[in-house]
């Protein structure tokens, strides 16, 4: 619907809002929408839209974690997306013209869109849960975190994940720098997510 | 593609144009 169009433009809008305009260098934003699942009353944050930015030592991170047989993977996947966006078929690994590296991050946000949050479980689940910033800074705190999406991302070259509470959902931030919590950028997210334009 | 819910299926198009629009550039 137009409604829902309307909606999911200006939530792109925000999000890029947020990580243009920060001080700090974000590599994505994600905003996690919170609904009810009818069927059992469980609270459910689901993907809402995402802006990734990207890192500007991309290519640097590229090799980090991925081995030839991840890159030929994520190509592939890639392809399959694009063929299922455009409804064309996909073309053959050979014949494809856009077939750069597919980097950590990139990837990860990728993944991002088929995960899901129930009842407070994850690092967005607890921000929602207890109506605070959930942030987590460095290497080493986010592959301990007693949460499965904040190890995937320190695994994929994230170094700083940040779920702050806002209407309707939460909206979480992810670097491949190191960015300690700040009071700034929380209170702009959450401007941005409450006022309603 | 019907399975694909809509708000992943915008933010996916989006993410593949820009990523097509990132690597031409570059």
């Amino acid at each position: 619907s137009s409604t829902a169009c309307f909606n999911q433009e200006t939530l792109q809008y925000r999000l890029q809002a947020v990580i243009e305009g920060a001080r700090e260098s974000w590599t994505y934003a994600i905003f996690w929408q919170s609904s009810v699942d009818a069927a059992t009353g469980a609270s459910l944050l689901a993907w809402g839209d995402g802006y990734y930015r990207g890192c500007d030592d991309d290519k640097r991170k590229l090799r980090g974690a991925s081995t030839a047989a991840d890159q030929e993977h994520r190509k592939r996947v890639l392809r399959e997306l694009n063929s299922l966006i455009s409804g064309a078929p996909p073309p053959a690994a050979d014949e494809d013209a856009v077939d750069e590296e597919v980097t950590d991050t990139e990837w990860f946000f990728l993944v991002s869109m088929a995960q899901s949050f129930v009842d407070g479980a994850g690092l967005p689940g607890h921000a929602l849960l207890t109506a605070s910033a959930a942030w987590v800074a460095g290497a080493d705190r986010l592959a301990s975190a007693a949460c499965e999406r904040a190890r995937q991302a320190q695994a994929f070259g994230i170094q700083t994940m940040a779920c702050i509470p806002v209407g309707g959902g939460v909206v979480e931030l992810g670097s491949t720098g190191l960015i300690y919590h700040n009071a700034e950028i929380t209170g702009k997210v959450r401007a941005l997510f409450t006022s309603g334009t | 593609s019907r399975a694909v819910p809509q708000a992943r299926k915008a933010s996916l198009a989006r993410f593949l144009e820009k990523r097509k629009e990132r690597v031409t550039s570059a």
